[in-house]
């Protein structure tokens, strides 16, 4: 474990409660895409099935745990308990297009072709674009709350981490995992547009919204 | 020969 990690782990998990927070205190999802944050819930599910398999440390099973339940809390605000808030009409992009191929990619691109690795492989393909549906939310309705923006920022932030901590685990540990490496690699570059709008915007006391 | 995945990140 190494300082760019454990912030990293603790950027995302900021990310997780302030959209949990957003949500609880406002009554409302407005603005948050549905889609988004089921393939979020698919991620961790499919990635901490080791959690019965494997033991890491008492860190690595808290965290798992607190991931997945925030990941289904906020999936059951959204379509049951604040249902009534929810901008299903903007929320059109089809998920679909994203977890076919990227299980059809998990299956002939792993590091062993067992199912507990498979769906691994799977998860990190999909976490690398689980955020598209909430971006593409965005781009269509031309605008994100203020707190919207901030739960987008800690989760890049989350993975721009990640990106140092292999970095440093390539230097000091002599580890690297090619698969993570270039699925973290393109989850970040999605982001960078966004960071952009949220450094000279957001930063500068602005709403983030897009010219028409 | 390939090392074996841990997978000990988040």
């Amino acid at each position: 474990m190494n300082i760019f990690r454990l912030a990293g782990d603790l950027s995302h998990l900021a990310a997780i409660i302030v959209l949990l927070l957003k949500i609880w205190k406002t009554r409302s999802c407005a603005g948050i895409s549905g889609k988004s944050q089921i393939l979020f819930a698919l991620v961790f599910t499919t990635r901490y099935l080791d959690l019965f398999t494997n033991f890491i440390s008492p860190y690595n099973t808290v965290m798992k745990m607190i991931y997945l339940g925030c990941a289904y809390a906020t999936v059951y605000l959204i379509y049951m308990k604040f249902k009534a808030t929810y901008d299903g009409n903007h929320d059109t992009f089809r998920a679909e297009f994203l977890v076919v191929p990227v299980g059809g990619l998990a299956f002939l691109v792993n590091h062993e072709f067992s199912p507990l690795e498979i769906l691994w492989t799977f998860s990190i393909y999909l976490e690398s674009v689980a955020i598209l549906p909430q971006l593409f939310m965005i781009s269509k309705t031309g605008e994100a709350e203020t707190i919207t923006t901030h739960y987008l920022f800690a989760l890049g932030m989350y993975r721009a981490l990640y990106l140092i901590n292999w970095i440093w685990r390539y230097y000091f540990e002599n580890f690297f995992d090619l698969i993570a490496i270039v699925a973290g690699c393109v989850q970040t570059i999605l982001y960078c547009d966004f960071f952009y709008l949220y450094i000279t915007k957001v930063l500068q006391g602005k709403k983030l919204s897009l010219p028409a | 020969e390939e090392p074996e995945q841990s997978h000990d990140e988040l």
